[in-house]
């Protein structure tokens, strides 16, 4: 089954 | 000082539409330049952004720069007291803990005014790279919403699968499979209904349903949707608002087995 990744493993916090 | 008037109100009453399902609250970052939002929904799975450029208002100020935290279902019904075709005026003063929403008639035989309460916001701005995406499509909005609606009824999950010839739009569940595949369009009459494909490699990623039917509230904002997808990045979903700006939804995928 696949996993739902999270958006802050792609985009940085600033 | 911060002052926006916007004679097309609906489009802020869409734009409200667009996000209030995916985010609580969110912060509005007034600057000379526009008006900017970035929030992550409550799982941190997507991030919404949202462009107001300060050409597309019919009267713009902003003295200093403003972070104005609204709690969305205050200011959403707040919005639901304008008309479609009332003018929407967002105004607060520096350092306020409140934004006054106005609203005219066209005709200014109505005039209305809400103040709301701001909230303090501690929210986090993600750094969005810079990116050359290998696939690009554009296709109908009200297309891309009857897919990811239909899709929807058969699992969780929808693969999205770009190719050349195309893009496909799968599902599977316990009642079985659905395929949905778009050729690209050779003629159209008009330039909302056509599908383009920009590919320079193929791509298929796995995206949850639930965001992107949600995403889609945005349909009324823009006859049409751009996606842009890369191999294990993030996906785009991309609607223009008129002459005044965008909103974007940027979705992780489901990765795996």
């Amino acid at each position: 089954k696949s996993k739902q990744a999270s958006i802050t493993s792609f985009f940085k916090k600033k | 000082m911060f002052e926006a008037r916007l004679v097309q109100g609906a489009l802020l009453k869409k734009v409200m539409e667009a996000i209030k399902e995916l985010l609580n609250e969110a912060s509005f970052d007034c600057a000379h330049s526009g008006i900017l939002l970035q929030a992550m929904d409550n799982s941190h799975v997507s991030l919404v952004s949202l462009n107001l450029r300060r050409e597309g208002f019919d009267k713009y100020r902003c003295d200093r720069n403003l972070v104005m935290g609204m709690n969305l279902s205050s200011m959403s019904k707040i919005l639901k007291c304008a008309s479609n075709d009332d003018i929407i005026t967002m105004k607060a003063q520096d350092n306020a803990d409140t934004v006054t929403f106005v609203f005219e008639s066209p005709k200014q035989e109505k005039i209305s005014d809400y103040e709301m309460k701001l909230t303090n916001l501690d929210q986090d701005h993600l750094g969005i790279p810079e990116t050359e995406y290998s696939c690009v499509i554009k296709l109908p909005s009200a297309e891309f919403a009857r897919i990811c609606r239909d899709l929807s009824q058969f699992g969780e999950s929808i693969v999205i699968s770009c190719t050349k010839e195309g893009v496909k739009f799968s599902a599977a569940g316990d009642i079985g499979t659905a395929n949905i595949k778009l050729a690209q369009t050779a003629t159209v009459d008009k330039e909302e209904d056509a599908v383009m494909v920009d590919m320079q490699e193929p791509v298929t990623l796995t995206f949850a349903c639930k965001y992107l039917n949600m995403f889609t509230k945005a349909t009324p904002l823009s006859p049409q949707v751009c996606l842009s997808m890369s191999p294990d990045v993030p996906l785009v979903v991309e609607y223009k608002i008129e002459d005044i700006g965008h909103i974007r939804y940027y979705l992780a995928p489901r990765i795996g087995d």
